[in-house]
């Protein structure tokens, strides 16, 4: 319990600093391999120009998916939990200091892949962004509840692949609601861009009501 | 440190339990929804007659994967975490309570679906095993090396889907050999079965050479 309220009183100071600084931080949580780096390696590359955004990796080892984004940007830093299964407050505190901070509109974090931990650490983030991919299977909202309870959106990814998978659309959406009533769903695909429109102008839209 | 200590000795109290009464027992590790109940499914349905298989069932929230199980054996007990991201043995020793051990072979435990924290608690298995799908990505064993480091056996799940993915089998089993040289690999689809014959033998020769 003292952890998590060490925790919550820097995630107070990083958002704080958020809001002074008119940064909108969102924070994205998923099982490994959701696609929630290419979905960032899509959105620099068709929305980098137009909104200027950092970047913070976070994972177990390696800074292979900080590497990907350095492809599209340089505004993106790699933080590794060696054996923890989320960030925390004091990491993106310190992972700030490696950003360039001016004149910053977004700052994304990509949390560890994981559908458990995560969800339940503030980072300051503004919102939480949980994603699901239609090969994991339509009943993960009822099975891992945190993960969607504390998430304002839900996206569920990887819609190119619903040719070839028994993946209950429908029934997934209503799995999502069951958790969260009101939570906004976006579907979409990192490779062939459907849904991305909603997803910039949801980016648009939460910025502009949330500062 | 001290709930560490704590779960390795009730862990130790399980593996006796197991060795006394000649079980195998294995603690199923994957990202959620990699296939670990799908395969659990297939695996009731083809060898179910041959072996006697206890399952206990870990999840979050939810019996849906022991309800699954219950269409193909009555030896299925569910434990609910809550907020919990692995399972312990202390669960586990409890989860006994509701099965049928007289003869038992094999007991299958499907951990809590996360790729970070079942690593790190010991249960009073004989082995892990580890399960990643094709749909995750290759990279997964460097990103979240201790699942890998801590299982002697990793399953690729859903070679079916190979056809529509870029999924590179070869670079993933080399990553997976970066991290663990010694371990075994099974390709499999619970779907088509591919695979399932390896996946049996492994199962017979581990247990024979273990007990
Ligand atoms: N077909 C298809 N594949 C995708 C899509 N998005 C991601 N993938 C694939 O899914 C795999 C995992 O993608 P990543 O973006 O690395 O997933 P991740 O959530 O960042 O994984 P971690 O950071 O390790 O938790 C890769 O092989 C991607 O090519 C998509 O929209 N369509
Ligand atoms: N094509 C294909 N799909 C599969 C295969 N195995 C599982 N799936 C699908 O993958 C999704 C998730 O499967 P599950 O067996 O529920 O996964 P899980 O690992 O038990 O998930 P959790 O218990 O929630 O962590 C379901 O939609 C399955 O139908 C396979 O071999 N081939
Ligand atoms: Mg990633
Ligand atoms: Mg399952």
């Amino acid at each position: 319990q003292k952890i998590l309220d060490f925790n919550d009183e820097l995630a107070h100071q990083n958002e704080h600093f958020f809001h002074d600084n008119k940064i909108f931080c969102l924070n994205l949580l998923s099982s490994p391999g959701s696609g929630k780096t290419t979905l960032l390696e899509a959105t620099l590359r068709e929305f980098g120009d137009q909104f200027k955004i950092g970047l913070v990796e976070g994972d177990q080892q390696t800074d292979f998916d900080a590497q990907r984004l350095m492809k599209y940007s340089k505004n993106v830093t790699q933080i590794n939990t060696n054996r923890g299964c989320h960030l925390d407050s004091h990491m993106i505190h310190h992972a700030l200091e490696n950003l360039d901070l001016e004149n910053l509109e977004y700052l994304i974090v990509e949390n560890v892949g994981n559908l458990v931990c995560p969800s339940m650490f503030k980072l300051g983030e503004a919102k939480k962004i949980v994603i699901l991919s239609v090969t994991e299977g339509e009943d993960k909202p009822l099975k891992y509840p945190n993960a969607f309870f504390e998430s304002e959106l839900a996206i569920i990814s990887k819609i190119d692949l619903l040719p070839y998978l028994d993946f209950d659309v429908e029934k997934c959406i209503g799995y999502i609601k069951q958790v969260k009533p009101e939570m906004k769903i976006i579907l979409l695909s990192s490779k062939t861009l459907e849904g991305f429109d909603e997803w910039k102008n949801w980016l648009i839209e939460e910025k502009e009501s949330f500062l």
